[in-house]
């Protein structure tokens, strides 16, 4: 068991590490075990998990002072390194795109893409991009206060969520 | 193995039964505020066993059933089914589909359904083990808890990376 | 001090309410001392709050069950209850649209330009809709890796994300 | 009352002396992920005396200091200035125009000023006093933390409305 996890923290380390680059276009990410005040080796059976993460251009830093859509790229970058080391038919993402701007979004989209090959992705989103990757779109309304129904979105007109059709 | 269809009927705001056709790729889920996203998400999470009423956003598991709206009275029933494709046989039983039912009354009487035949939650858990599918794997992202790991303390992340993986 | 807390509790109810029902365009919100039990008169000393809100067309539930932009909005509704009762010159929101629609984003706009008779609002925001009721927009870039720079942001051409005029 | 211009050098990200001047009315701010958006919080609050590395993000109140980039050295120093319109005289002081700053070094040596004078925080938090500025009031909504008096348990809630009101 002290080996099954040594063996996945080794796995997720490496997604992380090349998820991270390819989400943020550079810059550089770890997870490590924690020492005893940084000093000697750590614990296998015990010791902490810390995260490490220098976005391009910036110097490392704790990743408390990172911006809230770093955040959620570098949490993303994780979440997909464990999903990959521990894969699933199937991935649900609720909004997870909420902070992150056009360009970070576009990379997050183009991402998700990649995983495709092994598992469906199920993506809950306000963003437009975001929709645009979809193979296949639903909307959900509430026509009838407090019910809701499942419609059809067409997606060559405005916001799927102010003028969906009727399917 | 893939995700084909989710039934609600009864479960949070969808009274009427609905149905979600799942296709391998990308589905998006779009709408305004509160129209009942996310509760899909609570839906497969229900159906897969979620033992916590919290972990649904509810007080308690009685919060799922359709409680009745401006124009409509409560349900007595909730439930859900989620179909799976099992043309690869990734799932231990012989059906090229299988199909994952949960009802909840409101008496508190509660059933789970394997291919419309009544079991245990102990028996839809051991259909899924190592199949990388149920409420622990990592796969499901609840709204608002994409920086959970972040935020964590190194002890606690330790914890949760030890569930997941 | 207890006739203190008393005042503003009562205060901060009543704008909860009217905020509540505005920004929602309906439906009902209120700010309760906790009883014990839900039984006898709540100890106005040291009883707990209690928050209930009820969407338009909604059956009352535990707020838990709200939706990501239905507790969004009810808390603004709070925060600006709050702060109509201890008014600030100014008051500083981080992003406090990012889980509303549009529909929502709106009506939150609204709200905030009711509040300039008596206080400057600092907005930071992503949301396009958010920026058209700006009477000054600032953009912030780093078009030198890790080093902040204020720009002036042109709204009539694409997303100021992607291209900002330097000032 | 009303803010009229903050200056940032060495704060953060903003390694350059970099002014934002405020109008009546709504102030927007905008920009990519990262660029420094809450970084422009974090000064206002720093600047009005914020004690908690933690609530501006930091594990220690050095962590304000610009430490370089790829291309630049860190600064020995932060220094913020928020400058107020006082020509109503909400300010008990006779200028219709006060500046408040601070200073952090790299030695650890900390300063605050008022219109250009040494003071102690003692002193700009009684200046503010009864105006409804300071870092305690319910009037600057972090990144994030919009849903916390939702999230926060009924006892929770009470020392918050307390604090705020
Ligand atoms: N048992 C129930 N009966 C009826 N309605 C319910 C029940 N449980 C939850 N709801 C309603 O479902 C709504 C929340 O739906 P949901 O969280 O899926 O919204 P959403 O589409 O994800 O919105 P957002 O974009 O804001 O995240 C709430 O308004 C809530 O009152
Ligand atoms: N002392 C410092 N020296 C240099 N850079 C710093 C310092 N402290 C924080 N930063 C950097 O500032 C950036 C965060 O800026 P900020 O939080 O203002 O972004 P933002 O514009 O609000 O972005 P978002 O839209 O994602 O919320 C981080 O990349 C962080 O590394
Ligand atoms: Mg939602
Ligand atoms: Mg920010």
């Amino acid at each position: 068991s002290r080996k099954r996890f040594e063996e996945t923290f080794h796995q997720v380390r490496t997604h992380f590490q090349e998820l991270y680059r390819k989400l943020f276009g550079g810059g550089k990410a770890d997870i490590l075990l924690e020492t005893t005040d940084g000093e000697g080796t750590p614990d296998i059976l015990e010791a902490g998990i810390e995260i490490q993460a220098r976005p391009p251009g910036k110097e490392l830093q704790s990743i408390s002072l990172l911006s809230g859509g770093e955040k959620t790229m570098t949490a993303i970058a994780l979440l997909l390194a464990i999903f990959k080391s521990r894969p699933s038919p199937f991935a649900i993402l609720d909004e997870v795109d909420a902070a992150l701007d056009e360009a970070n979004n576009e990379r997050f989209n183009r991402i998700v893409r990649e995983f495709l090959t092994e598992s469906q992705f199920i993506l809950i989103t306000h963003s437009k991009r975001t929709m645009s990757i979809a193979d296949v779109l639903y909307g959900v309304t509430m026509q009838e206060a407090g019910v809701s129904k499942r419609v059809a979105v067409r997606f060559d007109d405005e916001s799927p969520e102010s003028k969906p059709a009727v399917a | 193995m893939f995700l084909k269809r989710l039934t609600c009927q009864g479960f949070k705001s969808f009274a009427d039964k609905t149905d979600f056709d799942f296709m391998p790729g990308v589905t998006g889920i779009v709408g305004p505020n509160g129209c009942g996203k996310s509760n899909v998400v609570d839906a497969i999470k229900w159906v897969l066993g979620e033992q916590s009423a919290r972990s649904l956003r509810g007080r308690q598991m009685m919060d799922v059933i359709f409680n009745g709206s401006g124009t409509r009275r409560s349900s007595g029933v909730a439930q859900v089914d989620l179909v799976f494709d099992n043309a690869d046989q990734t799932l231990p039983c012989d059906q090229t589909e299988v199909t994952v039912s949960r009802r909840l009354y409101r008496s508190g009487e509660s059933e789970y359904l394997l291919n419309s035949q009544a079991c245990r939650l102990k028996d839809v858990r051991e259909l899924f083990l190592d199949t990388g599918v149920g409420v622990d794997a990592y796969s499901i992202i609840e709204q608002g808890k994409v920086d959970v790991l972040l935020q964590a303390n190194p002890a606690e992340r330790r914890i949760i990376f030890e569930e997941a993986a």
